[in-house]
């Protein structure tokens, strides 16, 4: 049920959170931050925190939420059941992000990777909790890439907190594996429900397989659903790999007046271009010129 | 009129991955 | 590609009244390049039109369910048939050293098959008289160019442009200025840079040397 509005438009990323319980406000909590779908060259990446009073820990553990990573698919839907149903024990909230937005991200001028996109969005996922009113303590991360470094960041950005970063902190810390639940939960329902904006017929083929660039299933649907001229859906993460190298072979060659000339492997301009060998044929009048207005020799 | 070369002539699915706006 | 995207008023594209008159695109001969350059003759050839390309780098067209690489958009606008007439009565004074001629001597060209047609336009024989001298013996006419009255003709298209460009709004003057830049005084550009201006469009369609005796003029 709290998922409802994710289901609806799962393409359109977004928001979404439990209440925040009464207990929550009141008393020094514990607050877990994990991540969903970081790999995937299909649908969108998800990050999740969950959070609860330091003393109804165990509670939380008596769930079974721990070990999220070796739950089945069912088993993680009934877990976040159990979650749900705890809404007077525990909050959670969610960041979705489109593949379209992922890879916007990664491929606009001003680069801005993924690891980057990770730390800001659970940065900004934790500030929403305090805005909130959810009187955190205590902030545990999952992480794939080096923890003190991260660590130190979100102690700057949050001095008050007691921050933990650990790689595979949903296997150590109860919390996060709850955030875990809740992020792959919400991920697995958006691709399951995946909306495509694009005007693909009645027959959608949904067989991706596990959205993985090494499952063949995959790379498999990604052949069968690229289209020369517009590439794949927005289901798929262009700025993947995988993608791009489908794309390459693919693709139609398509050039933008804008691409960066850096990337461009042909010899750079010899100096002798600059001086003109033959005599300087008389220039279009400037009513010509400015509109871009050329005589036309052939058609 | 595109803002790219498109080195492609032929079919191509324009309204399934396009939307009009005025 | 077999189709292209352009703008052409209603007189270029009606449709032809017998099968053997639909309109045609062309090359002929640029007036003022002396290259190939393409023109559209309506149906009938009662008109000529000059086709120019708004054409910029990295664009192609979505026309329909159709991608097309060529990114040109094509602009057919009326011409007078007289400044490429003008071309040929000019190289035949100097090849003729002055001789009368019949037009459809004149006005032929090895390279360009559909020249004659040239002749054909409305308006082109009662107008000859803008540009050359007239005999006729017999019920023959003859002609020869006349640079006097060339000039005069030009002159007037000249002034012809003038007004057209200050009606449109077109900015002429030698400075430039920012499409945002807004001032609090209205920038009025001279008589002398609007006829300048002028000259030099014009000059697009007649020889260099035409050019600079019409800038004398």
């Amino acid at each position: 049920m709290a998922l409802a509005e994710l289901e609806r438009d799962p393409a359109g990323g977004g928001r979404f959170s439990s209440p925040v319980p009464p207990s929550c406000r009141s008393r020094p909590c514990v607050l877990g931050v994990d991540e969903a779908g970081r790999g995937p060259v299909l649908g969108p990446m998800v990050y999740a925190i969950c959070y609860c009073p330091k003393e109804q820990l165990q509670e939380l553990e008596a769930m079974g939420v721990a070990d999220s990573k070796t739950l089945s698919e069912s088993e993680r839907e009934r877990r976040f059941g159990l979650l749900e149903a705890a809404g007077e024990l525990l909050g959670w909230a969610l960041q979705v992000l489109p593949p379209q937005h992922i890879s916007a991200c990664m491929q606009q001028r001003a680069k801005y990777n993924l690891n980057e996109l990770s730390h800001d969005t659970a940065t900004e996922l934790i500030q929403h909790a305090l805005d909130n009113g959810v009187q955190v303590a205590e902030v545990f991360v999952d992480t794939v890439g080096p923890a003190e470094k991260y660590e130190a960041k979100l102690r700057g950005r949050f001095p008050g907190l007691e921050v933990t970063v650990r790689p595979k902190a949903d296997a150590l810390f109860s919390i996060v594996s709850a955030a875990s639940i809740c992020a792959k939960v919400a991920r697995d329902r958006a691709v399951k429900c995946w909306n495509f904006t694009e005007d693909l017929g009645d027959d959608i083929d949904r067989d991706y397989g596990s959205g993985y660039p090494n499952d063949p299933k995959t790379k498999e649907w990604l052949r069968r659903n690229l289209q020369p001229v517009f590439g794949f859906p927005g289901l798929v993460r262009f700025s993947w790999g995988t993608a791009q190298e489908l794309l390459r072979h693919g693709g139609v060659p398509v050039t933008w007046a804008d691409e960066d000339p850096s990337q461009d492997p042909s010899a750079p301009t010899s100096v002798l271009s600059y001086f003109s060998r033959s005599s300087p044929r008389r220039s279009p009048h400037r009513f010509f010129q400015e509109r871009s207005l050329k005589p036309v020799a052939e058609l | 009129l595109l803002p790219c070369s498109v080195r492609f002539d032929g079919a191509a699915p324009v309204k399934a991955f396009m939307r009009e706006r005025n | 590609p077999e189709q292209w995207v352009l703008i052409a008023p209603e007189a270029a594209t009606e449709p032809p009244k017998t099968p053997d008159s639909e309109p045609v695109f062309t090359k002929l001969r640029n007036p003022s390049t002396g290259e190939a350059t393409l023109y559209l003759f309506n149906s009938g050839a009662q008109q000529l039109f000059e086709v120019k390309a708004f054409h910029e780098e990295y664009h192609s067209w979505f026309i329909g369910e159709t991608v097309q690489q060529d990114g040109r958009l094509l602009f057919i606008t009326p011409m007078d048939p007289l400044f490429l007439i003008l071309y040929y009565l000019m190289k035949a004074d100097k090849e003729q050293q002055g001789k009368f001629q019949p037009l459809d001597q004149v006005v032929l060209d090895s390279e360009y098959p559909y020249c004659p047609l040239l002749l054909k336009c409305e308006g082109v024989k009662q107008s000859i008289c803008h540009i050359a001298e007239e005999k006729e013996i017999g019920s023959q006419k003859f002609h020869k160019y006349s640079q006097e009255k060339t000039l005069k003709w030009l002159k007037k298209k000249v002034n012809q442009t003038v007004k057209a460009l200050k009606s449109n709004g077109i900015c002429v003057g030698e400075r430039i200025y920012s499409s945002t830049f807004v001032s609090s005084k209205q920038i009025t550009d001279s008589e002398e840079d609007y006829v300048r201006y002028a000259h030099g469009l014009i000059s697009e369609y007649i020889t260099e040397e035409l050019s600079k005796e019409l800038s004398k003029y």
